[in-house]
């Protein structure tokens, strides 16, 4: 199987859905055959990616009712080797509607076996919630990536978060690892986020990315439907999320 | 009933739980008996007002499972008027565990009805997500407030949640009011934030709340469980909850 990441933390607006936009682009970018996995109901990736939701007809919801709808669900997207299984509201409602079926917990895992050829990295973007959307993406992943704004609310769930994943690790998927700890948002100038950091470094060592600065450009970069590479490719924060980037590939092959 | 104000917004990390506390704390301190109720698994609201997780015995889910533990759920918060029913991790699987109930939309609404004549205000502060706890809240709700942080994917989920205001109006609670939408972590020196915020008084004349402007002395406080108006009384977070605070109080008078 590919290298199959699940970008995960229920703390919300720490920086998943940018991370995996540009995680997406900068990889597709540097050659490799990279499908977009968007497992929000918000369906942030899809729409920051420039896909016109209106326009399409399937999303995640119908694979995971039904996994012969695979084929119709795997979309392009504007950019080259990147694929997109799009969004959709109606994935607020998955966990009643596949919450009593049997191996509820795989059912992402069993749809993307056909895929596995055809890509070279596999991302999932979900939603900021524990969740029975985030533990498929956890069951189905080789590694997860946790963004983590440097304040206080965001290191609480981090424990708990952590603690999530040994536990599919023991039940469900015993190869899942964490590929690390992203610092989204970073200032060093304040005070909490220099804390924050090293205190996240004490308890994960070896295991934080280089932290994304906070940059301007990577919250407009959605309102043009644009990766940052190509929205401002010389900003900041492109240059880091570059750089981020060539950490994954170091770390994947590593691994 | 008094005023039942659920702070929401499925986008997460827009400023719900630091609106959530710092709302309760002022209504407190100006005299009014308030009610906190942190219908969040990753229960911030009942962190950050400097409750200590580990002794608390009961949460809301448990009165959402037996609306008979709601004397013991109910613990004071240290800040004088001001009660607090806590958050629990275990909330995240509260679709699953009431989901299939007779009434499963009306039950935070009932267990609520023996508390109106006590208090005052009653605050719901809703995780990251439109699922049934959300649900929930609204058909209990008098009124929602829905911070916003003026950027774009925090836009894009503004049409959904205001539809969904709608059905729930529509099914369950004719009275439910948008008392309004507050934005957070402005900073109006971003072209970004100030067309975004034009775009919302567009949208929604007359219902837009005075923006509250990034201020690090509101990212601070909850890691010393306190609300600012204790931290840093004089800050400009501070003094904007403050003014907020009395806008609701207008608002709620003139509904
Ligand atoms: N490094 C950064 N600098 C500045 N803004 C950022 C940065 N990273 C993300 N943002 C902005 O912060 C907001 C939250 O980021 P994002 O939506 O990616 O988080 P998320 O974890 O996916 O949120 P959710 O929990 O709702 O899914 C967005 O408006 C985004 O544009
Ligand atoms: N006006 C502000 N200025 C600076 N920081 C802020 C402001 N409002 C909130 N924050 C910080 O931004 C982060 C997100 O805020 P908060 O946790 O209140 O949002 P939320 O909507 O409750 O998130 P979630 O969706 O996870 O429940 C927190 O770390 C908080 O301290
Ligand atoms: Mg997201
Ligand atoms: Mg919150």
């Amino acid at each position: 199987s590919p290298p199959i990441l699940a970008i995960v933390n229920q703390k919300g607006g720490v920086g998943k859905t940018t991370t995996a936009i540009n995680l997406a682009c900068y990889l597709a970018e540097f050659g490799h055959k990279t499908l977009l996995i968007d497992a929000d109901p918000q369906a942030n990736s899809t729409s920051g990616i420039g896909l016109d939701q209106a326009q399409l007809t399937h999303s995640l919801y119908d694979i995971l009712m039904d996994p012969h709808t695979l084929e119709q669900a795997l979309c392009p997207s504007p950019f080259p080797r990147l694929h997109v299984i799009p969004g959709h509201q109606n994935l607020a409602s998955i966990d009643l509607d596949i919450g009593r079926m049997v191996s509820r917990e795989t059912r992402l895992k069993d749809c993307l076996t056909p895929l596995h050829s055809f890509y070279d990295f596999i991302l999932i973007d979900c939603p900021p919630a524990i969740n029975l959307i985030t533990v498929n993406a956890m069951v189905a992943a080789t590694a997860t990536i946790i963004p983590v704004q440097c304040e206080y609310f965001a290191l609480e769930g981090l424990a708990y978060l952590t603690q999530t994943q040994v536990l599919i690790r023991e039940n469900f998927n015993p190869n899942l690892d964490l590929l690390g700890i992203l610092p989204t948002m970073y200032d060093a100038r304040t005070s909490l986020n220099r804390q924050v950091i090293a205190n996240i470094e004490s308890v994960f060592p070896n295991q934080v990315f280089s932290a994304i600065p906070r940059n301007i450009k990577l919250s407009e970069a959605p309102s043009h439907g644009l990766p940052v590479q190509l929205y401002a490719p010389k900003s900041k924060g492109a240059k880091r999320y570059q750089y981020f980037t060539q950490e994954v590939l170091h770390r994947v092959q590593q691994a």
